[in-house]
Protein backbone atom coordinates (compact mmCIF):
# COMPACT_ATOMS: atom_id res chain seq x y z
CA UNK A 1 0.00 0.00 0.00
CA UNK A 2 1.30 3.99 -0.71
CA UNK A 3 2.73 5.16 2.68
CA UNK A 4 0.07 7.44 4.34
CA UNK A 5 -2.72 4.74 3.09
CA UNK A 6 -4.76 7.23 0.53
CA UNK A 7 -7.65 5.86 -0.71
CA UNK A 8 -10.73 6.99 -2.03
CA UNK A 9 -13.63 7.77 -0.13
CA UNK A 10 -16.28 7.83 -3.07
CA UNK A 11 -15.60 4.74 -4.68
CA UNK A 12 -17.98 5.50 -7.44
CA UNK A 13 -15.10 7.00 -9.65
CA UNK A 14 -14.76 8.76 -13.13
CA UNK A 15 -12.29 8.78 -15.82
CA UNK A 16 -11.80 10.47 -19.06
CA UNK A 17 -8.11 10.27 -21.65
CA UNK A 18 -7.70 13.46 -22.49
CA UNK A 19 -5.32 12.88 -25.92
CA UNK A 20 -4.64 9.50 -27.83
CA UNK A 21 -1.36 8.23 -28.75
CA UNK A 22 -1.02 7.75 -32.81
CA UNK A 23 0.41 4.60 -32.18
CA UNK A 24 -3.04 2.97 -31.65
CA UNK A 25 -6.33 3.43 -33.04
CA UNK A 26 -8.93 5.48 -30.46
CA UNK A 27 -10.76 2.43 -30.43
CA UNK A 28 -7.80 0.27 -29.46
CA UNK A 29 -6.81 2.91 -26.48
CA UNK A 30 -10.39 3.22 -24.96
CA UNK A 31 -10.40 -0.44 -25.62
CA UNK A 32 -7.18 -1.54 -23.35
CA UNK A 33 -7.97 1.53 -20.66
CA UNK A 34 -11.57 0.02 -20.17
CA UNK A 35 -9.96 -3.05 -19.69
CA UNK A 36 -7.71 -2.27 -17.31
CA UNK A 37 -10.89 -0.66 -15.11
CA UNK A 38 -12.39 -3.92 -15.35
CA UNK A 39 -9.55 -5.71 -13.88
CA UNK A 40 -9.56 -3.80 -10.89
CA UNK A 41 -13.62 -3.33 -10.40
CA UNK A 42 -14.05 -7.10 -10.93
CA UNK A 43 -12.08 -7.48 -7.58
CA UNK A 44 -13.10 -4.47 -5.11
CA UNK A 45 -16.10 -2.91 -4.57
CA UNK A 46 -14.70 -0.03 -7.21
CA UNK A 47 -17.20 1.46 -10.04
CA UNK A 48 -15.96 3.09 -13.00
CA UNK A 49 -17.34 5.52 -15.52
CA UNK A 50 -15.81 7.60 -18.35
CA UNK A 51 -16.24 11.26 -19.18
CA UNK A 52 -15.69 12.92 -22.13
CA UNK A 53 -15.73 16.54 -20.94
CA UNK A 54 -14.77 18.63 -18.05
CA UNK A 55 -12.59 17.33 -14.89
CA UNK A 56 -12.74 13.41 -13.55
CA UNK A 57 -11.15 11.87 -10.59
CA UNK A 58 -8.63 10.16 -13.22
CA UNK A 59 -7.09 11.61 -16.21
CA UNK A 60 -5.40 10.20 -18.86
CA UNK A 61 -3.04 11.33 -21.02
CA UNK A 62 0.51 10.47 -23.07
CA UNK A 63 2.79 13.10 -22.56
CA UNK A 64 6.62 13.53 -23.08
CA UNK A 65 9.58 14.70 -21.50
CA UNK A 66 9.24 17.07 -18.92
CA UNK A 67 5.82 18.05 -18.80
CA UNK A 68 5.31 20.24 -15.78
CA UNK A 69 4.30 17.53 -13.25
CA UNK A 70 7.92 17.95 -11.73
CA UNK A 71 8.84 14.36 -12.94
CA UNK A 72 9.64 14.24 -16.80
CA UNK A 73 9.51 11.09 -18.70
CA UNK A 74 12.89 10.15 -19.93
CA UNK A 75 12.53 9.76 -23.56
CA UNK A 76 12.06 5.71 -24.99
CA UNK A 77 12.54 2.89 -22.69
CA UNK A 78 13.36 3.54 -19.18
CA UNK A 79 10.86 5.15 -17.64
CA UNK A 80 7.62 4.08 -19.49
CA UNK A 81 4.79 5.59 -17.49
CA UNK A 82 3.67 7.01 -13.93
CA UNK A 83 0.23 7.79 -12.34
CA UNK A 84 -0.41 9.88 -8.57
CA UNK A 85 -1.89 8.38 -5.31
CA UNK A 86 -5.60 9.25 -4.84
CA UNK A 87 -6.16 12.95 -4.08
CA UNK A 88 -7.85 16.20 -5.66
CA UNK A 89 -6.96 17.70 -8.85
CA UNK A 90 -3.65 15.39 -10.72
CA UNK A 91 -4.32 13.06 -7.77
CA UNK A 92 -5.00 9.64 -9.45
CA UNK A 93 -4.02 11.00 -12.74
CA UNK A 94 -2.02 8.31 -15.08
CA UNK A 95 0.64 10.06 -17.88
CA UNK A 96 2.39 7.76 -20.45
CA UNK A 97 5.35 8.41 -22.08
CA UNK A 98 4.67 9.11 -25.80
CA UNK A 99 8.28 8.45 -26.56
CA UNK A 100 7.17 4.85 -25.77
CA UNK A 101 5.88 2.98 -28.73
CA UNK A 102 2.47 1.41 -27.52
CA UNK A 103 0.78 -2.07 -28.78
CA UNK A 104 -2.17 -4.30 -28.15
CA UNK A 105 0.04 -7.24 -28.76
CA UNK A 106 3.56 -8.87 -27.39
CA UNK A 107 5.55 -6.15 -28.91
CA UNK A 108 7.07 -3.02 -26.40
CA UNK A 109 5.09 -2.08 -24.71
CA UNK A 110 1.68 -3.28 -24.17
CA UNK A 111 -1.26 -0.70 -22.98
CA UNK A 112 -3.10 -2.92 -21.44
CA UNK A 113 -0.75 -4.40 -18.66
CA UNK A 114 0.74 -0.97 -18.23
CA UNK A 115 -2.75 0.71 -17.65
CA UNK A 116 -3.48 -2.06 -15.42
CA UNK A 117 -0.43 -1.18 -13.24
CA UNK A 118 -0.72 2.68 -13.35
CA UNK A 119 -4.42 2.01 -12.43
CA UNK A 120 -3.27 0.66 -9.24
CA UNK A 121 -1.22 3.56 -8.46
CA UNK A 122 -4.43 5.55 -9.11
CA UNK A 123 -5.96 3.61 -6.37
CA UNK A 124 -3.76 3.71 -3.64
CA UNK A 125 -1.47 0.36 -4.13
CA UNK A 126 2.42 0.72 -4.22
CA UNK A 127 4.84 -1.52 -6.02
CA UNK A 128 5.06 -5.14 -4.69
CA UNK A 129 8.14 -7.31 -4.76
CA UNK A 130 6.45 -10.03 -6.05
CA UNK A 131 7.24 -10.97 -9.80
CA UNK A 132 4.15 -12.44 -10.26
CA UNK A 133 2.55 -9.40 -9.64
CA UNK A 134 0.78 -6.60 -11.73
CA UNK A 135 2.32 -4.31 -9.38
CA UNK A 136 5.82 -5.09 -9.98
CA UNK A 137 7.92 -2.38 -10.77
CA UNK A 138 9.52 -3.93 -14.22
CA UNK A 139 8.08 -4.20 -17.06
CA UNK A 140 7.44 -7.73 -18.16
CA UNK A 141 4.21 -9.04 -20.78
CA UNK A 142 3.35 -12.33 -20.16
CA UNK A 143 0.90 -12.73 -22.76
CA UNK A 144 -2.34 -12.31 -20.54
CA UNK A 145 -3.16 -9.74 -17.83
CA UNK A 146 -4.28 -10.78 -14.72
CA UNK A 147 -4.38 -9.66 -11.26
CA UNK A 148 -2.21 -11.92 -8.74
CA UNK A 149 -3.30 -12.47 -5.35
CA UNK A 150 -0.68 -10.02 -4.02
CA UNK A 151 -2.98 -7.60 -6.20
CA UNK A 152 -5.95 -8.81 -4.79
CA UNK A 153 -5.05 -9.17 -1.48
CA UNK A 154 -3.47 -5.12 -1.91
CA UNK A 155 -6.60 -3.92 -3.02
CA UNK A 156 -9.13 -5.70 -1.00
CA UNK A 157 -6.56 -4.07 2.64
CA UNK A 158 -8.07 -0.24 0.42
CA UNK A 159 -11.18 -1.19 -0.27
CA UNK A 160 -13.20 -4.33 1.13
CA UNK A 161 -13.84 -7.38 -1.13
CA UNK A 162 -15.65 -7.15 -3.87
CA UNK A 163 -19.07 -7.50 -3.95
CA UNK A 164 -18.91 -10.72 -6.08
CA UNK A 165 -20.90 -13.68 -4.96
CA UNK A 166 -17.90 -16.08 -5.56
CA UNK A 167 -14.84 -14.35 -3.93
CA UNK A 168 -12.40 -13.67 -6.87
CA UNK A 169 -8.62 -15.43 -6.74
CA UNK A 170 -5.22 -14.73 -8.08
CA UNK A 171 -2.29 -16.90 -9.13
CA UNK A 172 0.35 -17.05 -6.28
CA UNK A 173 4.23 -16.71 -7.29
CA UNK A 174 5.84 -20.12 -6.67
CA UNK A 175 8.47 -18.97 -3.79
CA UNK A 176 11.51 -21.64 -4.25
CA UNK A 177 12.44 -22.03 -0.64
CA UNK A 178 8.90 -23.33 0.06
CA UNK A 179 9.28 -26.97 1.20
CA UNK A 180 5.69 -27.35 -0.45
CA UNK A 181 6.94 -26.73 -3.65
CA UNK A 182 6.03 -29.28 -6.75
CA UNK A 183 6.99 -28.73 -10.68
CA UNK A 184 5.21 -29.23 -13.85
CA UNK A 185 7.94 -30.15 -15.59
CA UNK A 186 11.91 -30.06 -15.69
CA UNK A 187 14.35 -30.36 -18.35
CA UNK A 188 17.87 -30.05 -19.02
CA UNK A 189 18.85 -27.11 -21.50
CA UNK A 190 21.99 -26.28 -22.87
CA UNK A 191 24.14 -27.28 -19.70
CA UNK A 192 21.42 -25.82 -17.30
CA UNK A 193 18.64 -27.01 -15.24
CA UNK A 194 15.16 -25.44 -15.67
CA UNK A 195 12.05 -25.85 -13.59
CA UNK A 196 8.83 -25.32 -14.78
CA UNK A 197 5.84 -23.90 -12.31
CA UNK A 198 2.08 -22.34 -13.96
CA UNK A 199 3.44 -19.37 -15.54
CA UNK A 200 7.17 -19.52 -13.93
CA UNK A 201 10.86 -21.30 -14.79
CA UNK A 202 13.13 -21.58 -12.24
CA UNK A 203 17.38 -22.07 -12.52
CA UNK A 204 20.27 -21.79 -10.82
CA UNK A 205 23.49 -20.68 -11.72
CA UNK A 206 26.74 -21.40 -10.15
CA UNK A 207 27.86 -17.69 -10.35
CA UNK A 208 24.47 -16.79 -8.62
CA UNK A 209 23.69 -18.65 -4.97
CA UNK A 210 19.74 -17.45 -5.59
CA UNK A 211 17.59 -19.45 -7.56
CA UNK A 212 16.08 -17.31 -10.69
CA UNK A 213 11.81 -17.21 -11.08
CA UNK A 214 10.90 -15.37 -14.11
CA UNK A 215 8.19 -15.59 -16.43
CA UNK A 216 8.78 -18.93 -18.98
CA UNK A 217 7.15 -15.94 -21.40
CA UNK A 218 10.80 -14.22 -21.22
CA UNK A 219 12.50 -16.59 -23.15
CA UNK A 220 9.42 -18.05 -25.25
CA UNK A 221 6.61 -15.70 -25.18
CA UNK A 222 4.48 -18.30 -27.40
CA UNK A 223 4.75 -21.18 -25.17
CA UNK A 224 1.36 -22.02 -22.80
CA UNK A 225 1.22 -21.65 -19.27
CA UNK A 226 1.08 -24.80 -17.28
CA UNK A 227 3.27 -26.62 -19.19
CA UNK A 228 3.28 -30.49 -18.25
CA UNK A 229 6.63 -31.92 -19.54
CA UNK A 230 9.81 -31.24 -21.01
CA UNK A 231 12.53 -33.07 -22.20
CA UNK A 232 15.95 -32.16 -23.80
CA UNK A 233 17.58 -33.93 -27.09
CA UNK A 234 20.84 -32.60 -26.20
CA UNK A 235 22.63 -33.55 -29.60
CA UNK A 236 20.11 -31.66 -32.11
CA UNK A 237 20.62 -28.79 -29.45
CA UNK A 238 16.51 -28.76 -29.12
CA UNK A 239 13.72 -28.89 -26.40
CA UNK A 240 10.69 -30.31 -26.78
CA UNK A 241 7.65 -28.77 -24.43
CA UNK A 242 4.36 -30.49 -23.78
CA UNK A 243 0.40 -29.69 -22.94
CA UNK A 244 -2.38 -31.58 -23.53
CA UNK A 245 -2.07 -33.45 -27.07
CA UNK A 246 0.55 -31.06 -28.39
CA UNK A 247 4.18 -30.27 -27.98
CA UNK A 248 6.52 -27.45 -29.44
CA UNK A 249 9.95 -27.91 -29.71
CA UNK A 250 12.76 -24.65 -29.45
CA UNK A 251 16.72 -24.35 -30.42
CA UNK A 252 17.67 -21.74 -27.64
CA UNK A 253 15.01 -18.96 -27.39
CA UNK A 254 13.19 -19.63 -30.84
CA UNK A 255 10.25 -21.90 -31.09
CA UNK A 256 11.00 -24.18 -34.08
CA UNK A 257 9.12 -23.83 -37.40
CA UNK A 258 5.72 -25.96 -37.45
CA UNK A 259 4.90 -26.10 -33.86
CA UNK A 260 3.10 -27.52 -32.22
CA UNK A 261 2.44 -31.03 -33.47
CA UNK A 262 -0.11 -33.73 -32.13
CA UNK A 263 2.01 -36.30 -30.20
CA UNK A 264 0.09 -39.09 -32.13
CA UNK A 265 1.71 -38.31 -35.00
CA UNK A 266 4.95 -37.06 -34.00
CA UNK A 267 5.81 -40.24 -31.87
CA UNK A 268 2.92 -42.82 -32.32
CA UNK A 269 0.58 -42.54 -28.98
CA UNK A 270 -2.42 -43.78 -28.96
CA UNK A 271 -5.70 -41.35 -29.37
CA UNK A 272 -6.46 -42.99 -25.66
CA UNK A 273 -2.98 -40.65 -24.10
CA UNK A 274 -4.64 -37.03 -23.64
CA UNK A 275 -1.01 -35.81 -22.16
CA UNK A 276 2.16 -36.58 -20.84
CA UNK A 277 3.05 -36.25 -17.01
CA UNK A 278 7.13 -36.05 -17.82
CA UNK A 279 9.48 -37.12 -20.18
CA UNK A 280 13.31 -37.50 -20.48
CA UNK A 281 15.80 -38.69 -23.10
CA UNK A 282 18.42 -40.92 -22.05
CA UNK A 283 21.64 -39.25 -23.57
CA UNK A 284 23.68 -42.68 -23.57
CA UNK A 285 21.11 -44.69 -25.00
CA UNK A 286 19.10 -42.51 -27.19
CA UNK A 287 15.71 -43.87 -25.39
CA UNK A 288 13.10 -41.70 -24.70
CA UNK A 289 11.02 -42.40 -21.61
CA UNK A 290 7.60 -40.74 -21.60
CA UNK A 291 5.85 -41.05 -18.39
CA UNK A 292 1.51 -41.16 -18.55
CA UNK A 293 0.01 -41.63 -15.43
CA UNK A 294 1.13 -45.04 -14.20
CA UNK A 295 2.50 -46.05 -17.56
CA UNK A 296 5.93 -45.55 -19.30
CA UNK A 297 6.53 -45.67 -23.19
CA UNK A 298 9.87 -45.65 -24.66
CA UNK A 299 10.65 -43.87 -27.62
CA UNK A 300 14.01 -44.39 -29.58
CA UNK A 301 15.30 -41.08 -31.10
CA UNK A 302 17.37 -42.57 -33.62
CA UNK A 303 14.96 -45.04 -35.05
CA UNK A 304 12.10 -41.77 -34.67
CA UNK A 305 9.78 -44.89 -33.34
CA UNK A 306 8.38 -46.43 -30.27
CA UNK A 307 9.81 -49.06 -28.84
CA UNK A 308 8.03 -52.55 -28.99
CA UNK A 309 6.49 -53.88 -25.84
CA UNK A 310 5.35 -50.78 -24.46
CA UNK A 311 3.78 -49.24 -22.60
CA UNK A 312 4.87 -51.08 -19.34
CA UNK A 313 3.92 -50.36 -15.73
CA UNK A 314 6.28 -47.55 -14.94
CA UNK A 315 7.36 -49.86 -11.72
CA UNK A 316 8.93 -52.53 -14.04
CA UNK A 317 11.52 -50.24 -15.65
CA UNK A 318 11.65 -47.76 -12.53
CA UNK A 319 10.65 -49.95 -9.27
CA UNK A 320 10.33 -47.76 -6.13
CA UNK A 321 9.44 -44.41 -7.33
CA UNK A 322 5.79 -44.43 -7.05
CA UNK A 323 2.93 -44.93 -9.38
CA UNK A 324 2.90 -41.47 -10.25
CA UNK A 325 5.84 -39.04 -12.50
CA UNK A 326 5.07 -35.29 -12.39
CA UNK A 327 8.61 -34.27 -13.55
CA UNK A 328 12.27 -35.95 -14.38
CA UNK A 329 15.56 -35.34 -15.92
CA UNK A 330 18.55 -36.63 -16.36
CA UNK A 331 22.47 -35.14 -15.11
CA UNK A 332 25.54 -37.29 -15.10
CA UNK A 333 24.06 -40.00 -16.06
CA UNK A 334 21.53 -40.54 -13.24
CA UNK A 335 16.89 -40.27 -13.40
CA UNK A 336 16.09 -37.26 -11.11
CA UNK A 337 12.51 -38.37 -10.37
CA UNK A 338 9.84 -35.87 -8.97
CA UNK A 339 6.68 -36.66 -7.26
CA UNK A 340 4.75 -33.97 -5.18
CA UNK A 341 7.93 -32.58 -3.02
CA UNK A 342 9.82 -35.66 -3.38
CA UNK A 343 12.85 -36.57 -5.14
CA UNK A 344 14.10 -39.93 -6.31
CA UNK A 345 18.05 -40.48 -7.43
CA UNK A 346 17.60 -43.07 -10.10
CA UNK A 347 20.68 -45.48 -11.52
CA UNK A 348 19.06 -46.78 -14.61
CA UNK A 349 21.65 -49.29 -14.72
CA UNK A 350 21.17 -50.80 -11.15
CA UNK A 351 17.77 -49.95 -11.52
CA UNK A 352 17.56 -49.05 -7.88
CA UNK A 353 16.84 -45.72 -5.89
CA UNK A 354 20.23 -44.00 -4.77
CA UNK A 355 18.73 -41.15 -3.03
CA UNK A 356 15.32 -39.54 -2.03
CA UNK A 357 15.54 -35.78 -1.23
CA UNK A 358 13.17 -32.71 -1.32
CA UNK A 359 11.87 -31.47 -4.55
CA UNK A 360 13.62 -28.26 -4.59
CA UNK A 361 17.09 -29.01 -2.83
CA UNK A 362 18.47 -28.11 -5.83
CA UNK A 363 17.90 -23.90 -5.18
CA UNK A 364 20.38 -23.89 -1.85
CA UNK A 365 17.57 -23.23 0.60
CA UNK B 1 31.40 5.95 -4.53
CA UNK B 2 31.13 2.21 -3.34
CA UNK B 3 34.09 -0.15 -4.31
CA UNK B 4 32.63 -0.86 -7.96
CA UNK B 5 34.21 -3.69 -9.81
CA UNK B 6 36.44 -2.18 -11.96
CA UNK B 7 34.96 -2.68 -15.20
CA UNK B 8 32.07 -1.17 -14.02
CA UNK B 9 31.78 1.89 -16.44
CA UNK B 10 31.26 5.40 -16.47
CA UNK B 11 27.60 5.46 -17.71
CA UNK B 12 27.08 2.08 -14.94
CA UNK B 13 27.88 5.01 -12.05
CA UNK B 14 26.09 7.59 -13.69
CA UNK B 15 22.74 4.31 -14.60
CA UNK B 16 22.71 3.81 -10.57
CA UNK B 17 22.99 7.32 -9.30
CA UNK B 18 20.06 8.11 -11.68
CA UNK B 19 18.27 4.89 -10.63
CA UNK B 20 18.27 5.50 -6.73
CA UNK B 21 17.49 9.30 -6.93
CA UNK B 22 14.63 8.60 -9.30
CA UNK B 23 13.65 5.35 -7.37
CA UNK B 24 14.76 5.54 -3.97
CA UNK B 25 14.70 8.87 -2.96
CA UNK B 26 18.64 9.10 -2.81
CA UNK B 27 19.02 12.79 -2.93
CA UNK B 28 16.34 13.69 -0.57
CA UNK B 29 17.50 11.24 2.03
CA UNK B 30 21.08 11.55 1.84
CA UNK B 31 21.93 14.00 4.25
CA UNK B 32 19.73 12.13 6.74
CA UNK B 33 21.38 8.56 6.11
CA UNK B 34 24.49 10.39 6.21
CA UNK B 35 24.12 11.82 9.44
CA UNK B 36 22.48 9.19 11.16
CA UNK B 37 25.21 6.36 10.26
CA UNK B 38 28.00 8.48 8.71
CA UNK B 39 27.38 5.57 6.01
CA UNK B 40 27.52 6.24 2.16
CA UNK B 41 24.05 6.62 1.08
CA UNK B 42 24.29 5.42 -2.01
CA UNK B 43 25.53 2.23 -0.53
CA UNK B 44 22.35 1.94 1.58
CA UNK B 45 19.86 3.03 -1.28
CA UNK B 46 21.77 0.36 -3.33
CA UNK B 47 21.00 -2.51 -0.48
CA UNK B 48 17.26 -0.97 -0.64
CA UNK B 49 16.74 -1.75 -4.14
CA UNK B 50 18.84 -5.25 -3.77
CA UNK B 51 16.56 -6.20 -0.88
CA UNK B 52 13.27 -5.13 -3.10
CA UNK B 53 14.14 -7.06 -6.43
CA UNK B 54 15.64 -9.94 -4.13
CA UNK B 55 18.95 -9.78 -5.37
CA UNK B 56 22.01 -10.59 -3.38
CA UNK B 57 22.43 -7.07 -1.13
CA UNK B 58 25.95 -6.38 -1.07
CA UNK B 59 25.80 -2.55 -1.70
CA UNK B 60 28.10 -2.87 -4.60
CA UNK B 61 26.54 -2.46 -8.46
CA UNK B 62 26.97 -5.76 -9.32
CA UNK B 63 26.14 -7.01 -13.06
CA UNK B 64 22.85 -8.59 -11.94
CA UNK B 65 21.79 -5.45 -10.06
CA UNK B 66 22.45 -3.18 -13.21
CA UNK B 67 20.78 -5.46 -15.38
CA UNK B 68 17.61 -4.50 -13.10
CA UNK B 69 17.92 -0.96 -13.28
CA UNK B 70 18.43 -1.24 -17.17
CA UNK B 71 14.75 -3.07 -17.65
CA UNK B 72 12.03 -0.60 -18.53
CA UNK B 73 9.42 -0.05 -15.25
CA UNK B 74 7.27 2.40 -13.86
CA UNK B 75 8.17 5.70 -12.63
CA UNK B 76 6.41 5.68 -9.73
CA UNK B 77 9.62 5.41 -6.84
CA UNK B 78 9.61 2.15 -5.30
CA UNK B 79 10.36 3.58 -1.98
CA UNK B 80 8.97 6.73 -1.59
CA UNK B 81 5.49 9.00 -2.14
CA UNK B 82 4.81 10.17 -5.64
CA UNK B 83 2.76 13.08 -5.07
Amino acid sequence: LTQGSPRWEDTHLTYRIENYTPDLSRAAVDHAIEKAFQLWSSVSPLTFTKVSESQADIMISFVRGDHRDNSPFDGPGGNLAHAFQPGPHIGGDIHFDEDERWTNNFRDYNLYRVAAHELGHSLGLAHSTDIGALMYPNYIFSGDVQLSQDDISGIQAIYGPSQNPTQPIGPQTPQVCDSKLTFDAITTIRGELMFFKDRFYMRTNPFYPEAELNFISVFWPHLPNGLQAAYEVADRDEVRFFKGNKYWAVKGQDVLYGYPKYIYRSFGFPRTVKNIDAAVSDEDTGKTYFFVANKCWRYDEYKQSMDAGYPKMIAEDFPGIGSKVDAVFQKDGFFYFFHGKRQYKFDTKTKRILTLQKANSWFNC
Amino acid sequence: FPAATSETQEQDVETVQKYLENYYNLKNDAKQVERQRNNDPVVEKLKQMQKFFGLKVTGKPDAETLNVMKQPRCGVPDMAQFV
